[in-house]
């Protein structure tokens, strides 16, 4: 089909049905429209160069170049739509694939990945991220939460304390996101919500980055000494699987804000599921 | 009798030695969840026993914890099975369940005994194995509490044979 769109009362997200990449957001309450591109990068991992022989490791994140490359340029993609939910299946490669969903009522978009085993045959370490591609104009400006309590602004290759000399233009500008990231140009935001601790960054205005997995084959020389190989019981094992879930709101930026509380919460106390055969004893205390 | 001291324990220990970075050596890496599994099971047992006193009913209860991976060996097998949903948030909730299940039609009834709109989810030209066939229902839960959901596999219909009948002449 030349259109690739999942939709339900309040959220449509649209996909390029040549690439299979999202490439939409609309919000039709509030009537907002936002071009954007995700899609999955990995930087190269650093084991040290001619400004310093730092390797990435466990403790220490230093990729070999400012760009990350594309898991692939495009997505196979499979749709599913039926009246409890929508989805689009989106296969990037043999370790990266996600499905971004839809429910009825639900107004954010759910996706969920899946990356790993990361492939290191090539002899690189690689670090993988899920970034998202917009037209806000965000004035090298992004916020993070510091444990889902306060939302604090990150300024890129600035600090607020000292004058601060950025020597590693991609790690530099990373924090630790541990519920949420987002941008905003003052009138639209864009809210990610995770599900687990991530570090994340806006490299560019308008950009949004998570990283997702990584999987390194050197040690970073701060006392652990083993690479972060993610290996298994006995270090040989071929990588780990990572499954996870990132929920994208797209709102005005004097609405964000309840939308994505309300929401985390929800997340962070999800119902939990017990499953019987039923058929059980009666049971009073005493 | 359960307990959620050795769980507790597991977690402190964790925290303390920041084990969800990445920054311990593989077998210590092992260790720290040997330790949150054993932390678990005794867990799961104090769950089994205020579920049983919250709901007057003494049952086998079952957490699939590859839920995320669609794997519940529960419901992937049983005919029927009962679904308790709780809710810790301090409001109603509406969430959608989401089973791995054998291919079927399946019939969900709410608290009340009335049947909720439901579907079996099969992702075309997939392998079952990888994809399989996943049971969704929207649940209502209130909050701080719980709601528990009934689950029937309907039997196959078997086609009926179709007599023709004479024109009339």
């Amino acid at each position: 089909s030349r259109v690739l769109v999942i939709q339900n009362e309040h959220i449509r997200a649209s996909f390029n049905p040549d690439t299979g990449l999202l490439v939409e957001i609309e919000n039709l309450d509030q009537n907002l429209l936002l071009p954007v591109r995700q899609a999955f990068f990995w930087y190269n991992a650093s084991t040290g160069d001619n400004v310093s022989s730092q390797a990435s490791g466990a403790y220490i994140f230093r990729p070999n170049q400012q760009e990350p490359l594309p898991v692939r340029h495009w997505a196979e993609t499979r749709l599913v739509k039926t009246s409890l939910v929508q989805e689009v299946h989106q296969n990037f490669s043999a370790w990266c694939s996600q499905v971004v969903r839809l429910y009825p009522g639900q107004r954010h978009l759910e996706l969920e990945w899946t990356v790993g085993p990361i492939p290191v045959g090539d002899g690189w370490g690689k670090e993988v991220i899920s970034r998202f591609d917009t037209t806000l104009e965000t004035d090298g400006r992004f916020y993070t939460d510091s444990n889902g309590r306060e939302i604090l602004e990150r300024r890129r290759d600035y600090r607020p304390t000292w004058n601060f000399s950025q020597t590693e233009p991609v790690a530099g500008n990373y924090y630790p996101v541990n519920s949420r990231i987002y941008i905003t140009d003052g009138n639209m935001q864009l809210t990610v919500l995770t599900d687990r601790s991530q570090g994340g960054s806006s490299l560019s205005d308008g950009s949004l980055e998570l990283m997702v997995h990584r999987r390194l084959l050197r040690d970073d020389g701060r006392g652990l000494g083993e690479p972060l190989q993610e290996a298994g019981p006995n270090g040989q094992g071929p990588g780990l699987w990572v499954r996870g879930r990132h929920l994208v709101l797209l709102d005005t930026a004097r609405a964000a804000a309840a939308g994505h509380r309300l929401l985390a919460e929800k997340e962070i106390l999800a119902p939990q599921i017990v499953l019987a055969l039923g058929g059980g004893a009666p049971y009073r205390l005493g | 009798s359960g307990e959620s001291v050795p769980l507790r324990e597991a977690m402190a220990v964790l925290q303390h030695h920041d084990a969800v970075s990445g920054t311990s050596r593989q077998h210590v890496a092992d260790d720290y969840a040997r330790q949150l599994a054993e932390g678990w099971g005794p867990c799961e047992v104090l769950l089994n026993n205020a579920l049983a006193r919250l709901s007057g009913s003494k049952e086998n209860f079952t957490f699939c914890r590859e839920l995320n991976v669609s794997v519940c060996p529960l419901s992937q097998t049983a005919a029927h099975f009962q679904v308790t949903i709780y809710n810790p948030l301090g409001r109603k909730v509406d969430w959608m369940v989401r089973l791995p299940v054998q291919e079927g039609v399946f019939s969900v009834r709410d608290p009340n005994g009335l049947t909720v709109p439901s579907e079996v989810l099969t992702l075309p030209g997939s392998d079952s194995q990888e994809y399989p066939p996943e049971l969704l229902f929207s649940a209502l839960v209130p909050a701080l509490g719980f709601s528990t959901y009934s689950v029937d596999r309907l039997p196959r219909q078997k086609p009926r044979a179709r007599t023709r009948r004479p024109r009339p002449q």
